[in-house]
């Protein structure tokens, strides 16, 4: 089946990198640093990336939708909109394949999840942070991140995601909150209480393995003064984010998609 | 004597904590957080804060200027602005100092040298970067400084600190180079030239002790993983940072702003 995230952030959050650690796969090669003299974009970009993968047994076609430029010109206004039109034309050419007569083999291209990059300041968010999140809300599952986490002490998490959380709520931004169902066992119900307590997950990516102090060979980023372990929960939140997106809340990502996202533009558009 | 140094970047870069560090005193007091109604500024300020401290036996008055909101906003155009206008004006009153018959006791509060700050990407630099460091180098020494150094890896930070000074270099920005005189003994010499070849410095600011995995007690940053030594030179280019500042450089950036950035201003205004 076909799965779509979209990594919204501004340049050297580590998206790409993410992406790659994510889906243990090379989707986004190293990049080749520009030079100086390179023109720079002046508009936010939407560029695709695809590949077929296999999680849990299950093969599917992973869709990655990138946005260079985002958060990266001097002036950002009206950043979101390219976004924005993107997952509204991915509705639109869905809704198109919804009303033909012969609707044989339907392909599900519109964004499932977007992944939204938080720079680890340590104080709340930024303008634009909401800006970005208050236009997009309503249009698609958004899941922040704080990128870099590494870059915070375990105190410094604890009182940043407060905030954040805290400029959400006040902003009445609605990100993606797994629905839980009655009928689930008490394992399952602690386990997604327990992913749902870290958000928005602290991150650290890494398609590089290292070698610890003492001598175990892992994912990580090696320092002068240690090595950060991405699939250490006491080091960050990575191991819980793939949890939610690939193993535990893939289907209900797509399916909150459909049945409420998409619906709710669909009726919006028939009555505008 | 007077010593005005003004700091630039955007907010979360690490900025208050740094001057804390260099000067090792609470200049800065720990930040309230703001509540997430709070109203947001809308343009940026210049916010003076002073202090008399001792160096090396030297006493001098201390001035930090503090420009909160450059690079915040969702549009930065013209940000650079105030800060220029701030820079022009002290130039200004100091010049009408001088034009007094009675010069009895001239204060000196031009900025005599400028830390910006630059987030480590692990790119390049960023446009607002490059936009700021051509409308000022002509008007303060500019000391470029990579924030949050801890975030990169050595390998990372030695690529990064490489395209930061060929885009340096492609605009043509002048940052400020120590002056090294033909009378100096070998040993003033190797140290200059040590301190000149980690520009741009990587720094790491900290104002509280934490205690290493060998129970020294240092200046520094305590991870899961590890403890990063402000004043460790194998962690950081932080001592590199306050040798120039503090103990070496501090008489040349004076002289500078005076003999050079002045003059020329001074010049220009005459001729204008
Ligand atoms: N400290 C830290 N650095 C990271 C992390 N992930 C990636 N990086 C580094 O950040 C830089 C930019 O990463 P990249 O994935 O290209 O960022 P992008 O521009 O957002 O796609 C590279 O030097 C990466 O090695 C992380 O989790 N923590
Ligand atoms: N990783 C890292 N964090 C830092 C460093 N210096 C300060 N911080 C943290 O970054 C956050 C913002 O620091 P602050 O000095 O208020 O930044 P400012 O907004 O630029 O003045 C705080 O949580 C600090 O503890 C540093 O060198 N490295």
């Amino acid at each position: 089946f076909q799965f779509t995230v979209m990594v919204v952030g501004e340049s050297g959050l580590g998206k790409s990198t993410l992406v790659n650690t994510l889906f243990n796969t090379t989707l986004y090669p190293p990049k080749e640093p520009l030079p100086p003299s390179a023109e720079r974009a002046k508009t936010v970009a939407i560029e695709s990336i695809g590949a077929d993968i296999e999680e849990n047994g299950v093969r599917l076609h992973l869709t990655v939708v990138d946005t260079p430029g985002f958060g990266d010109f001097v002036n950002n206004d009206d950043s979101w909109k390219p976004i924005v039109e993107n997952i509204e034309s991915r509705f639109d050419s869905y809704l198109e394949q919804e009303n033909r007569v012969n609707r044989i083999k339907v392909i599900d291209n519109r964004v499932h999840a977007c992944l939204y990059f938080i720079q680890p300041t340590g104080h709340s968010l930024k303008q634009i942070d909401i800006e970005f999140m208050r236009r997009l809300h309503t249009k698609v599952n958004l899941i922040p991140i704080i990128a870099k986490a590494d870059t915070l002490t375990d105190e410094e998490v604890a009182d940043f995601k407060q905030r954040i959380l805290a400029d959400i709520a006040h902003h009445n931004i609605h990100i993606f909150q797994a629905p839980t169902y009655e009928n689930e066992d008490e394992e399952t119900l602690a386990e997604a209480e327990e992913i749902a307590s870290k958000i928005p997950f602290a991150v650290v990516g890494s398609d590089k393995i290292v070698e610890t102090p003492d001598r175990r060979l892992v994912r990580g980023r090696a320092y002068p003064w240690g090595v950060v372990e991405v699939d250490n929960e006491d080091h960050c939140d990575f191991v819980k984010l793939r949890q939610m997106l690939v193993r535990t809340y893939m289907e209900e990502l797509r399916e909150y998609t459909n049945d409420v996202l998409y619906e709710n533009w669909r009726t919006e558009k028939l009555y505008s």
